[in-house]
Parts: C-alpha cells; sequence; structure tokens
C-alpha cells in the first residue's frame, strides 16, 4: 500500500 | 502491461495516424492548433530523455522513438509542406499561461529534485494541459471537420483509457498509485468532457461536429 512510480507507462 | 493500457497506447497511436491523414488526405491543416503540437512535441522530447538511461521494453522504446519522430514530422508539415493551410489568426491561446505554471507546479511536485525528474513531472504537467489550445480554436471557430473530431476522440480515449489502467494497477499492485501521474491525468481527461458530449450526440449521430452559438 502506498506510492509509486509508474515509469513503465508511456 | 495490461488491457487497458495497451487498448490506450494503441488508441494514442490511431490518433496520430489519423491526423497524419487528415492533414495528407485533405493536403491541408486547418483546423489543427500549432501551438497544441508544439506542445506535443514539448511533452515527448522532456519525458522522453530516459531513453538514454532507461529500458523498459522493445515496445516502450519503440513507442517513445515513434511519439517523438511523428510529432516532428507533424510540425514540419504544418510549419512548410502546408504552411499556407496553417492561420496562426485563429490560433490564439496564450501557452505562457500553461508553460509557467507547468513549471512552477514540476518544480514543487517531483519525485526527486534533479533535471530529469523535473522534466519528467514538467512533461505530465504539460501533457494535461497541452490539448486546451486545440480546444480553445474549437470552440472559436466553433465547427470542425469530422475527421479532426475523430483525432480528439481517439486522444481522449488514450487518455480515459488509462484510468482503468490504473484502477487495475492499484488492485493487481497492491495499492500502489503514482500521484502526479494521476491527479494529471484526471484533470487531462476532465478537459475532453464537453467535447465527447458533443462527439456523441453530434458526430457518432451522422451531423457535423458544430457548437451552439
Amino acid at each position: 500500500m502506498g506510492w509509486d512510480i509508474w515509469k513503465d507507462e508511456l | 502491461m495490461n488491457l487497458f493500457r495497451l487498448l490506450g497506447d494503441l488508441s494514442h497511436l490511431a490518433s496520430i495516424f489519423i491526423l497524419l491523414h487528415k492533414i495528407q488526405t485533405t493536403r491541408s491543416c486547418r483546423g489543427i492548433s500549432f501551438k497544441t503540437q508544439a506542445l506535443y512535441v514539448t511533452v515527448f522530447v522532456a519525458r522522453y530523455l530516459d531513453l538514454f538511461y532507461r529500458y523498459v521494453s522493445l515496445y516502450n522504446s519503440v513507442m517513445k522513438l515513434f511519439f517523438i519522430a511523428s510529432s516532428v514530422y507533424i510540425l514540419y508539415l504544418m510549419k512548410y509542406k502546408y504552411r499556407p493551410t496553417n492561420d496562426p489568426s485563429i490560433d490564439t491561446f496564450r501557452i505562457e499561461y500553461l508553460l509557467g505554471p507547468c513549471v512552477l507546479l514540476s518544480l514543487i511536485f517531483n519525485y526527486k529534485f534533479s533535471v530529469t525528474e523535473v522534466l519528467w513531472s514538467f512533461s505530465i504537467f504539460l501533457e494535461s494541459v497541452a490539448i486546451l489550445p486545440q480546444l480553445f480554436m474549437l470552440q472559436r471557430t466553433g465547427e470542425a471537420e469530422t475527421i479532426t473530431t475523430h483525432y480528439l476522440a481517439a486522444l481522449g480515449v488514450y487518455r480515459a483509457l488509462y484510468i482503468p489502467n490504473w484502477i487495475y494497477r492499484y488492485i493487481t499492485e497492491d495499492g500502489v498509485v503514482d500521484p502526479i501521474a494521476v491527479t494529471a491525468g484526471l484533470v487531462q481527461t476532465g478537459l475532453y468532457i464537453d467535447f465527447f458530449y458533443v462527439y456523441f450526440t453530434k458526430v457518432l449521430q451522422g451531423q457535423k461536429f458544430e457548437l451552439p452559438a
């Protein structure tokens, strides 16, 4: 549960 | 990768092909905002600098290169090949009102205070409002060619599909979200609501896209 950085998205 | 995101990305690809098709078959970029297209180039270049230092997948890299190349090509078409059909006098949205706040927001909200991370945040915020000069132009002229509305609809669908993608990720990835991407993405999708209303009630019923006077 929490924040993540979705750098796999365009 | 999930189905929502894949369909969203394909819709984004489709929007670009629709735009290229519109320009090339009508031999005109009438009705297309140069400012919005220039903002997209800025968005893609700022965000996809990570091509140089982060490898995600072949799909990811190819898409990034395609988005940069096609957006630059569209600018070229508008500025050179079909320049006489581009009318800057109706493309009057003041983009400094978008760029300024986006710079400020990216300096405040980012995941790390570094050049690449601030540029990434900036690109996310800028993408969320980059369509405004185009929508403003539509509002001003009060009508649009049907093909141009299909372009906008495909772009809007791309953004809309990212929302179920995030919900899916939230569920499957233990309640994790990317707050910057989600907040900006919701704003961006919200901007299309008015357009979609007219698109669904008029264009898809076979009528011309015309706004009430």
